[in-house]
């Protein structure tokens, strides 16, 4: 089964 | 003070129109160099960021950066009082609470302001990392629109997958299955015409079809889309504005668990 991914988990919190 | 003018004011309508769905409340940043945007929607899935630079506008003028909290279907509301070929400014004081939208006709003969209650929004704001992308494809974005659309209509999620020959979208449902191949085509008359590849290593990602679509929405502000895509990384759908910067989308891919 596939999992949609959150996008704050890529980039990083200024 | 803030004030920008833009002889193009059917962009800022375009821009409103192209994401007022996906996100809610955002804050405009104006600094000296122009006005940004960086939000996400609701579900934490997608990520827009707008860049419309000073030069661009007819007069800019930002005397300090100000963070101006904004819901954008009340923006937009306002936006549609405006005649496509009108010119906008937008205008705002450095402790106000208001932003006003004036709308001039191209003849002058009628000159409009809408005042707009600001909010305060407490904003994140995502580093976004430089990235080589894997495979970058720049293709006509009505062309881009009606693929996504299309595979909307059969399944949920699509497969993107870019190899040197060209750029795929797969999806499957309830009923049945759909392939979609666009080739690098640089011959053609017309330079929006065409699709290209730029490929280090062949890529496939899968997406949620409703997002994709919901950025079709920006299908208007240029003739072209480019899209980006890495192994595992979000990927980038990028609309480019004439003379004034970009609006794009990133959205996280579905990965297996």
């Amino acid at each position: 089964a596939l999992k949609q991914t959150n996008i704050k988990s890529f980039f990083v919190t200024k | 003070m803030f004030e920008g003018r833009l002889l193009q004011g059917s962009l800022l309508k375009k821009v409103l129109e192209a994401i007022k769905d996906l996100v809610t409340d955002t804050n405009f940043d104006c600094s000296e160099t122009g006005i940004a945007l960086q939000a996400m929607d609701s579900s934490h899935v997608a990520l827009v960021s707008l860049l419309l630079k000073d030069t661009g506008f007819d007069h800019f003028r930002c005397d300090r950066n100000l963070a101006l909290g904004i819901n954008l279907q009340n923006m937009s509301k306002m936006l549609k009082c405006a005649g496509n070929d009108d010119i906008i400014t937008l205008k705002a004081e450095d402790e106000g609470d208001t932003i006003t939208f004036m709308f001039e006709s191209p003849n002058q003969d009628k000159i409009s302001d809408f005042e707009m209650k600001l909010m305060d929004i407490d904003s994140e704001h995502l580093g976004i990392p430089d990235t080589d992308y894997q495979a970058i494809v720049t293709m006509p974005s009505a062309e881009f629109q009606r693929i996504v659309r299309d595979l909307s209509s059969i399944g949920d999620t699509a497969v993107i997958g870019v190899t040197k020959e060209g750029i795929s979208f797969s999806t499957g449902g309830d009923i049945g299955k759909a392939n979609i191949v666009c080739r690098q085509n640089t011959n053609v008359d017309k330079e929006e015409d065409q699709t290209t590849v730029e490929i280090h290593e062949p890529v496939s990602l899968t997406f949620a079809l409703r997002y994709l679509n919901s950025f079709t929405k920006a299908t208007a502000l240029s003739p072209q889309v480019t899209l980006s895509l890495s192994k595992e990384l979000p990927i980038v759908v990028e609309y480019k504005i004439e003379k004034m910067g970009f609006l794009r989308f990133y959205l996280a891919p579905k990965i297996e668990e």
